[in-house]
């Protein structure tokens, strides 16, 4: 996080806010329900408080602006530059302006009027960008589920810095950028997807291309916004050109960018008994369907669309080694690498044995 | 009057003039192609928001830089000011 130069705070913490000037997209109720939702999660986080005055000369003051709007920062029209706010001070100090040219929602499609004015308001209180592409106050726009959205711990340490502790008795904590060379890193699921590797970790993926030198962290909900977090299995299936995506007793289908209509399903339609209501990790090879729950598996047979008979099986008596719970499976070469915690054993399905065991995080390049 | 066609080069000069005024303070008018003096700042800046981003910081206005300046964002700019 940043703090910004020269550490302008409110000395204060009952601040006041008004809304000056609304856009004409949303009702008046829905972004006064949005703005208010905005403050909530500073105010989570901190000793603020926050209250809406409709009269006289408010701490705050938010307002939808087109283009040049007298504050020597000109909006640009449609996308580019969202909104922006001045930080802590008189008159125009702390207030946020949103471009009343962008497309303002309360949903995944652009632009989420909460995310851009949770940011806007960190300015208000005192925060400039952070680096941290998981925090809020991160400068470009990424779309995440309002409804489950907590405040990262980069932006807690941030607000924090400025105001102290959260006068709640239990301090809140944030998601964390995962650390792509921490050690101990695990993954939740992997799957290929078109000649791509995607790792899944929490609300995050790496995606790792054979020709790209870099491994690429991306939100979930940049991709699909409709996903939900702690993705738990995985698997291509490359004869549909589909990605199945599983956690809990769901299951979803992705077609590229796009999840199949119909989704989410329940995993009872591949014949598992109702004991079953998660899948630790899955994998397709050679027309079949390898399911991987505690100590053992199922195979289910694409073709027929039903499961093999005498299974589950026990994973070691197959799989010899493989003497875990499995976190997560791919196929490469003919060969099975399964992630256990921060370890991978590259199974080789010709030679029925293990011949290779490394850290997991080999995958991403470290 | 003939629409003033922009080559590439100068639609980049353009757009990387424009984002580094903006969150970086390059000073205004500083960058016009082909001129020598202002390019080390220019550059300078360039580093500057490439390593803001994590990108490599080349110093010039490659793909992964201009994909970047092209993102929906704040109008706040990055070094605080």
């Amino acid at each position: 996080f940043m703090v910004t130069p020269g550490n302008p705070r409110w000395k204060h913490t009952n601040l006041t806010y008004r809304i000056l000037k609304y856009t004409t997209q949303l009702s008046h109720a829905k972004v006064e329900t949005v703005i208010s939702t905005a403050f909530q999660i500073w105010a989570n986080a901190s000793s603020l408080t926050f209250t809406k005055i409709s009269q006289g000369e408010a701490d705050i003051n938010i307002a939808f602006y087109e283009g040049d709007h007298g504050d020597n920062s000109p909006f640009d029209g449609p996308n580019g530059i969202l909104a922006h706010a001045f930080q802590p001070g008189p008159g125009i100090g702390g207030d946020a302006h949103f471009d009343e040219q962008e497309t303002w929602t309360t949903n995944f499609e652009n632009y989420n009027l909460f995310l851009v004015a949770a940011h806007e308001f960190g300015h208000s209180l005192g925060l400039s960008h952070s680096t941290d592409p998981v925090a809020l106050m991160y400068p470009i726009y990424a779309f995440r589920e309002p409804s489950t959205y907590t405040l990262p711990q980069d932006d807690i340490n941030g607000i924090q810095a400025i105001y102290g502790p959260s006068s709640n008795p239990v301090q809140p904590t944030g998601p964390s950028t995962p650390t792509a060379c921490d050690p101990r890193l695990t993954f939740d699921a992997i799957a290929t997807l078109r000649g791509e590797i995607l790792f899944f970790k929490d609300r995050y993926f790496w995606r790792r291309h054979p020709r790209m030198p870099e491994v690429e962290l991306n939100f979930i909900s940049l991709f699909w916004p409709a996903l939900p977090d702690g993705i738990q299995a995985a698997y291509e299936d490359p004869d549909k050109d589909l990605v199945f995506l599983f956690k809990g007793s769901q299951y979803w289908a992705l077609s590229g960018y796009d999840i199949e209509p119909g989704y989410p399903k329940d995993i009872s339609n591949y014949g598992f008994p109702s004991s079953v209501r998660a899948i630790d990790a899955a994998v397709y090879y050679r027309g079949e369907t390898f399911f991987f729950v505690n100590d053992q598996f199922w195979r289910y047979d694409n073709q027929r669309q039903s499961m093999q008979t005498g299974y589950p099986k026990n994973i070691a008596s197959i799989f010899p080694g493989i003497e875990s719970r499995v976190d997560a499976v791919f196929q490469q070469n003919h060969v099975f690498l399964f992630f256990i915690g921060p370890t991978y054993y590259a199974f080789d399905l010709s030679a029925h044995r293990i011949t290779r065991v490394q850290r997991s995080n080999r995958w991403l390049n470290c | 009057f003939p629409v003033r066609w922009e080559s590439p080069e100068e639609e980049t000069t353009q757009v990387v003039r424009n984002y580094l005024e903006r969150f970086y303070q390059l000073p205004r008018g500083r960058y016009r192609s082909g001129r020598s003096n202002g390019t080390s700042v220019v550059v300078d800046k360039l580093r500057e928001m490439q390593r803001f981003f994590g990108l490599n910081e080349t110093g010039k206005p490659d793909e992964e830089t201009l994909e970047m300046m092209r993102k929906p964002r704040c109008g706040v700019p990055d070094n605080g000011d």
